[in-house]
């Protein structure tokens, strides 16, 4: 019974709110994506523009691959692609009071999931760590 | 009463099995790893010796690390430094007779958590993805 109590809350009690969230601009280079990769330590980030609207995810692995030539790394291609170019526009998302059951379902096959208001504006991310920390406390009825 | 099934489950009957996990070994250089690591597309992956014993793990954040400079990215560090100088090294790990419970707090800061036998052969990874699937499965009861 305990279980359902926790699967019915809202996404928005758990999220990092968008404050707390390392993003870039759709019109940034790739190097200063992966400047801001590397200082922050995360493997994917957001991609928002000027008006917080959520655009995709830009991640260490899409921005490896965009510049893997035949017989090395092509790091001079770094200032001269966009994020827009290269970000994953195919993202799922969430809303601040969809439930932790359709987050949980969508952090199988994602490390975090981006929530939206309606308009599109950003507001913070939903986690897997969040999720297996208070499932964790859940389950120790 | 279901989810106790659950946790009391053996960590060895969830795990990607050695023979499927990307790894790469303590003597590779760092752009070897970087290669692997774009390759695969995964953001952190196992360090092994040639016998097949753990050692750590590499990542993409701790190679970027390694080679930021004060004004750029200093690539040409890439093959003049072995993974072993760069890897992390105090990595929690598993047997394949623990149970999921022990495995879920782990993976609550771990990504995934690999799985060694008694003297230190590498036998595979716990994942995130799995535990959330399995867990997602259990409490639908
Ligand atoms: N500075 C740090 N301090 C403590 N632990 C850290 C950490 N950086 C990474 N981790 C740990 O490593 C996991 C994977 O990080 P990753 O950057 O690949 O994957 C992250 C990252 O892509 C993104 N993310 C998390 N927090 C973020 C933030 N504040 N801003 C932007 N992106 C964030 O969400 C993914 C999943 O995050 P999650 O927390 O579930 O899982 C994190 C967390 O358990
Ligand atoms: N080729 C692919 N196909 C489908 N989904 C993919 C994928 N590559 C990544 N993903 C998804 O992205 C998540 C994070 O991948 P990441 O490489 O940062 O983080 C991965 C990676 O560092 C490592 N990993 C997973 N499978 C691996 C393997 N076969 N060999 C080596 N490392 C692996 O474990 C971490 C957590 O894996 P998890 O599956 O929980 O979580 C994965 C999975 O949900």
């Amino acid at each position: 019974v305990r279980i359902s109590g926790f699967l019915d809350k809202s996404v928005g009690d758990y999220i990092i709110p968008s404050d707390r969230v390392a993003h870039v601009q759709v019109g940034n280079s790739l190097e200063h994506a992966l400047l801001v990769l590397t200082q922050t330590g995360y493997t994917a980030i957001p991609v928002l523009d000027s008006e917080y609207k959520l655009h995709g995810l830009i991640s260490t692995p899409l921005i490896l691959d965009a510049i893997t030539g035949l017989k090395r790394f092509e790091f001079e291609k770094l200032d001269k692609l966009a994020v827009e170019e290269i970000m994953n526009k195919k993202i799922p998302t969430l809303t601040l009071d969809d439930t932790l059951e359709k987050g949980l379902k969508l952090l199988i096959n994602h490390p975090f999931v981006c929530t939206v208001n309606n308009e599109g504006y950003f507001e913070g991310i939903l986690t897997r760590r969040v999720i297996l920390k208070q499932l964790t406390a859940y389950i120790h009825l």
